[in-house]
């Protein structure tokens, strides 16, 4: 059997559906399903496959393709000079506190010193919810006065983790949206001034087709190394780390599965695909 | 983009007095192009679709309007029947309640809405019921202090329900109550009932849901969870002021049966504003 467009057309359109109904943005869920149209047209099925069960297949592989397969950031910090020196970022509340103090507490019983940077100083309350995390947490915190300038308070962080030989910096940084040109500047200065080895950029599985258009801004204005999805659990299809990693084609690093502690899963590409698939 | 696609197709109708079904079919798909784009509920939109096809074509033309204009309006109708409908509040003494997911901004527009009703000359109070989240009721605080509003928590209370009963009395002189809420979902169904155990304490006048404008499908299950559980009457949209487009919010208002009150478009306490539902739906569409 050789397919023609005909007979995967109505397999594919259920399938954009799908993906569309996992949250897929529907720029992407377009594009993927377009890409896997030329794959299959033209291609052998056997006796037994039905038009659906090729399709369904095919799809699986691309996004397992364009998930990635991770990153291993324990092997990355144990083989890198220290201070390893991480900086995230991300829209407003998207959970990249959370996430700074999460890693923390991972990185910790992984053996590892961390020492954190409260680089949010513009929000209120931000470093009173940073320094009730580490000191849960038993974490050194850095952090200066609500209205000091963010790129002193990470510089600080770095030049302490030197001093004390610390393994890794996590550097918090506000939220800001990318379409302010005053605060994207502000983020590149931080990340002149700091010099981090990564850049984590975070964003939340519920956010739609936003996820996309902000995930390409600050690609373009701080270019990140990888990604940490978040609310995992609120939206378990997590369709957005699908729309991001297609966008930006960086690796996602962790997903955020919860508010506690432990609610931090190094990505697998398989937490994501069999909760779309079944 | 979107929008230009959509201004095609319906060039495409402009000046015919017969509307013919290839020109409609073809501007619906670039209507469901831009409103998928925009976060709309999948579901919503096809429903939507083929509404507005069936409307454009059975209807009759009326006399001195273009295929083009008869379209539009149908269009226009359909969404404005989703958002337009109006959610009421008045400037009287009353207690509100808001609810949301976590990180929608609710405790940011509960200090916006003490500005909104201090602005109307009303004696406005906020309760930090936020028993979960590290330095929740600092920020709040911090908020209120700003503009010289009283605000009430205690950070080390994990009663939710005790918290709003110690901030009423502690909040007695004032005419409006604000209760900002620890941010929950559908699927944490002991914060579920948690939220239904302090609306039933609070018996507040409003339940309003806080919603972030780049919220994507997940709108409609977790709006549909939040109201079964408390009674919802209205929504507040935040974030505007980023590029999202607010889709989300359709199906929070039909979930909900109830309207958009306010509209969060920056991180200042002033960024508040009502409802315009023409500006909504321009945006939506590309
Ligand atoms: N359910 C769930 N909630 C999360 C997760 N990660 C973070 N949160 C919650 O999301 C809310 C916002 O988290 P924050 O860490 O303050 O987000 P942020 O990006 O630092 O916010 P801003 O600094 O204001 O931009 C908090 O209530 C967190 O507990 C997650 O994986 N699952
Ligand atoms: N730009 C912009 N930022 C907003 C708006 N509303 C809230 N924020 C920001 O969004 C982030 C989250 O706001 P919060 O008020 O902490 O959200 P929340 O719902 O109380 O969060 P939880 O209590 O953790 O559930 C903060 O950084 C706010 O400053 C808005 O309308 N525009
Ligand atoms: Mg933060
Ligand atoms: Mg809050």
């Amino acid at each position: 059997f050789v397919l023609s467009e005909k007979d995967i057309e109505e397999s594919l359109f259920e399938l954009q559906m799908v993906l569309l109904e996992s949250d897929v943005a529907y720029p992407v869920a377009e594009a993927i399903t377009e890409h896997m149209k030329k794959e299959l047209v033209g291609t052998h099925r056997k006796l037994r496959e039905s038009a659906d069960d090729v399709v369904t297949d095919a799809l699986r592989h691309a996004i397992e393709k364009v998930l990635g397969e991770g990153f291993d950031l324990v092997s990355y910090i144990k083989n890198h000079e220290k201070p390893v020196k991480i900086l995230f970022t991300g829209v407003n509340g998207t959970g990249k506190t959370t996430s700074v103090a999460k890693i923390a507490h991972y990185l910790q019983s992984q053996g590892l010193s961390v020492v954190v940077g409260a680089g949010d100083t513009f929000r209120a309350g931000a470093i009173e919810q940073i320094r009730v995390h580490c000191e849960r947490l038993g974490i050194k915190l850095i952090a200066h006065q609500e209205g000091a300038d963010p790129s002193a308070v990470l510089y600080d962080t770095v030049e302490y983790a030197k001093a004390h030989k610390t393994d890794v910096v996590l550097a918090d940084s506000a939220g800001r949206f990318h379409n302010r040109v005053n605060l994207m500047n502000q983020l590149e200065k931080i990340k002149r001034v700091m010099k981090p080895d990564l850049v984590f950029y975070v964003d939340e599985a519920v956010a739609g087709n936003d996820a996309v258009i902000r995930a390409e801004e600050f690609e373009k204005t701080v270019s990140t190394d990888g990604v940490i999805l978040t609310k995992v659990d609120m939206d378990p299809k997590g369709g957005a780390a699908i729309s991001i990693a297609y966008t930006i084609g960086k690796p996602l690093v962790f997903l955020g599965v919860g508010q506690g502690y432990d609610d931090m899963k190094p990505f697998t590409p398989s937490l994501i695909i069999d909760e779309i698939f079944g | 983009t979107l929008s230009n696609s959509l201004k095609d197709a319906m060039k495409k109708l402009a000046g015919k007095t017969v509307i013919d079904r290839a020109a409609v079919d073809e501007l619906v798909r670039d209507l469901q192009r831009a409103l998928l784009s925009s976060d709309v509920n999948v579901k919503l939109v096809m429903e939507l679709s083929k509404q507005i096809k069936a409307r454009s074509l059975d209807e009759n033309l009326p006399k001195g309007i273009n295929a083009r204009e008869h379209v539009l309006r149908i269009v226009y109708q359909e969404l404005v029947n989703l958002v337009g409908k109006e959610a009421e509040f008045s400037l009287k003494p009353q207690k509100i309640l808001m609810a949301g997911l976590q990180g929608s901004g609710k405790t940011t527009t509960t200090g916006k809405l003490c500005r909104y009703f201090q602005r109307k000359g009303l004696k406005v109070g906020a309760i930090g019921a936020d028993n979960f989240r590290p330095g929740a009721y600092a920020q709040l605080e911090t908020l209120c202090k700003k503009i010289n509003v009283p605000s009430y928590g205690d950070p080390k209370e994990k009663d939710a329900v005790k918290i709003v009963k110690d901030g009423l009395a502690a909040l007695k002189d004032v005419d409006v109550v604000i209760v900002d809420t620890a941010g929950r979902h559908a699927l944490e169904d002991d914060l579920i009932d948690e939220i239904t155990e302090v609306n039933a304490y609070l018996k507040p006048d409003h339940r309003w849901l806080v919603i972030d404008a780049a919220l994507g499908q997940a709108a409609r299950d977790q709006a549909k969870r939040f109201h079964e559980a408390i009674g919802i009457d209205g929504v507040i949209v935040t974030k505007m002021d980023g590029t999202a487009k607010g889709g989300g919010a359709m199906s929070a208002v039909a979930e909900t049966q109830s309207g958009i009150v306010f509209i969060g478009n920056g991180e200042t306490i002033d960024d508040l504003e009502r409802f315009d539902p023409n500006g909504f739906i321009s945006r939506l569409l590309g």
